[in-house]
C-alpha cells in the first residue's frame, strides 16, 4: 500500500479535476463557508493554491468554459463574503492573502517569462498551456485593492478611538505621572486602572491592537509587503490625529506631554523594529509628531534656540511650529511662557517656506497601495489538503 | 533550451464593475 502511495505521489502533477456540476460545492466549501481558522495550521493560502491547481487542469484539458466559469464565481464569492463580513479584519485580511496569493500564481504560472525567473524548472513545467488570464489577473488586482482599502477602513476604525488617549493622555512614563500644566486636571486617571484589560486606551493597549493586526495577516500569509503597507497606513493615522490633538488643546502643549508622547513615539518605533517593518516606511509617518515632542522639549528663548527650532523641525509647517509655540504651557511658575519676539523671530526665519496654508493634517490621506509580484516557492505536486476541508469530490491529477 | 511553447488563447474578461453590475442584475432575477 505504501508503495502504491509513493508512486501517486511521484505521478501527481499539481492539478485537481472537479466535474462541472460539482463548482458551485467547491465554491461554498472553499470561499463561501470557510474560516480562516480552519485553515491555520495548512500552507499559508490553502485556498488560493487549490483554486490555482483546479484552473490549472482546466486549463490542461482546454475548457475556456471551465476557466471562465470558476474564475468568475471566485470572484463574485470573495465579493460576498466580504460584504457579508464588511467589519470583520480577520476575513479581510485572509482574503486579501488569498486574492493575492491567486493573482501570484496566475502570473507565476502564466508562462510569460518575466514572471519565470525566480521558477524552478519543475514550476515552469507547470506553467498554463492553453490561456491567457491577464484580464483576470487586472480583476483579481482590483479586487484586492477594494479589500485593502475596506481593511484599511475596518483597522482604522478600531483604532481611531484608542489614538489621543494612548499617545497623549495616558502615562506610560510612570515617573511624569501628576506632572501636568498648572490648572490642569490629571485627564487620563481613569483610563490608568485599566491598562492592562482589552479596552484600555494606554498606549500598551494601542501596540497590543496594532500586534494583533500583524499577528493576524503574518498568520494568513499575507506578504509582507503588503502587511507593512497596512502598518504604515495605521502609523500615519495615528500621527494625523495626534498632531491635530495637540495643534487643538493646550493642555497637552506641555514640556511634559512632550516627554511622554517622545517616549511613546519610541516606543512604537521599536515595536517595528521588532516586527521586522522598519523598512515598511511606516516610520517616517511619525517624523511630525516626533518633532513636535522635540519641539515641546527644546529651550526657547533666544535667537539661537529659534534657529535650532527652525533647523529641527522640517516635518512640521511654519503655523503648526508657530500654533504650537503659542499654544504652549508652562509647568510651574518657575518656567515662562514663549515670548512673542521668539515667535516673531521664528516666522521671520521660515518666511521662504512654500508650506500649505492648511493647519492640521488630513487623517483620511490615503498612500497609494502596491502589490508587488512575490512568487512562492512552494511545489504544486507536494500540496496537502487536508481531509477535514470536504473537499473530497476534487481528484488530484 | 526550452522548446518554444504556442501562443495562448486570451481569455477576455469583463472588468470587476462589469462583474459587480452582472451579479446584481442576476441577483434581481432570482427572487
Amino acid at each position: 500500500r505504501q508503495v502504491t502511495l509513493q508512486r501517486k505521489e511521484k505521478d501527481f502533477e499539481g492539478m485537481l479535476e472537479y466535474v462541472k456540476e460539482d463548482e458551485a460545492r467547491l465554491i461554498k466549501t472553499l470561499i463561501t463557508d470557510i474560516r480562516p481558522g480552519s485553515v491555520s495550521a495548512t500552507v499559508p493560502c490553502l485556498p488560493a493554491y487549490i483554486l490555482f491547481m483546479c484552473i490549472r487542469h482546466a486549463d490542461y484539458v482546454n475548457d475556456d468554459q471551465k476557466v471562465v466559469s470558476l474564475l468568475t464565481s471566485t470572484i463574485n464569492a470573495i465579493k460576498k463574503v466580504l460584504k457579508r463580513n464588511n467589519d470583520d479584519f480577520e476575513m479581510m485580511s485572509f482574503w486579501l492573502a488569498n486574492t493575492s496569493r491567486l493573482l501570484h500564481c496566475l502570473k507565476q504560472y502564466s508562462g510569460e517569462e518575466a514572471f519565470m525567473t525566480q521558477n524552478t524548472a519543475k514550476q515552469n513545467e507547470h506553467c498554463l498551456k492553453n490561456f491567457d488570464l491577464a484580464e483576470y489577473r487586472q480583476i483579481l488586482s482590483d479586487l484586492s485593492i477594494q479589500i485593502y482599502q475596506q481593511l484599511i477602513k475596518v483597522a482604522e476604525g478600531i483604532i481611531q478611538p484608542m489614538i489621543v488617549s494612548a499617545m497623549l493622555e495616558s502615562e506610560s512614563i510612570p515617573s511624569l505621572a501628576g506632572v501636568k500644566p498648572m490648572g490642569y486636571r490629571n485627564r487620563s486617571s481613569s483610563m490608568d486602572t485599566d491598562a492592562d484589560g482589552p479596552t484600555s486606551y494606554t498606549l500598551q493597549g494601542l501596540i497590543r491592537q496594532l500586534a494583533q493586526f500583524n499577528g493576524t495577516m503574518r498568520d494568513h500569509g499575507m506578504d509582507p509587503e503588503i502587511a507593512g503597507q497596512v502598518v504604515r497606513q495605521l502609523f500615519h493615522l495615528i500621527n494625523a490625529v495626534t498632531l491635530n490633538n495637540l495643534l487643538l488643546r493646550k493642555d497637552v502643549c506641555s514640556w511634559s506631554t512632550g516627554m511622554q508622547l517622545r517616549y511613546n513615539t519610541s516606543q512604537l518605533e521599536e515595536w517595528l523594529r521588532a516586527n521586522n517593518l522598519f523598512q515598511s516606511k511606516a516610520a517616517a509617518t511619525l517624523e511630525p509628531i516626533i518633532q513636535a515632542a522635540q519641539l515641546l522639549q527644546v529651550k526657547k528663548k533666544t535667537s539661537q534656540d529659534a534657529e535650532a527650532i527652525c533647523s529641527l523641525c522640517t516635518a512640521l509647517t511654519v503655523q503648526q511650529i508657530v500654533k504650537i509655540l503659542n499654544l504652549y504651557t508652562p509647568l510651574n511658575e518657575f518656567e515662562e511662557r514663549v515670548t512673542v519676539s521668539f515667535i516673531r523671530n521664528i516666522q521671520s526665519n521660515l518666511q521662504e517656506r512654500n508650506d500649505p496654508p492648511q493647519l492640521l493634517m488630513d487623517t483620511k490621506h490615503t498612500f497609494p497601495v502596491l502589490f508587488p509580484y512575490t512568487p512562492s516557492a512552494l511545489s504544486l505536486e507536494g500540496m496537502h489538503i487536508p481531509a477535514s476541508l470536504g473537499l473530497d469530490f476534487l481528484i488530484r491529477v | 533550451p526550452r522548446p518554444p511553447s504556442r501562443p495562448r488563447i486570451l481569455l477576455k474578461a469583463p472588468t470587476l464593475a462589469e462583474m459587480e453590475e452582472m451579479s446584481i442584475s442576476e441577483e434581481e432575477e432570482s427572487p
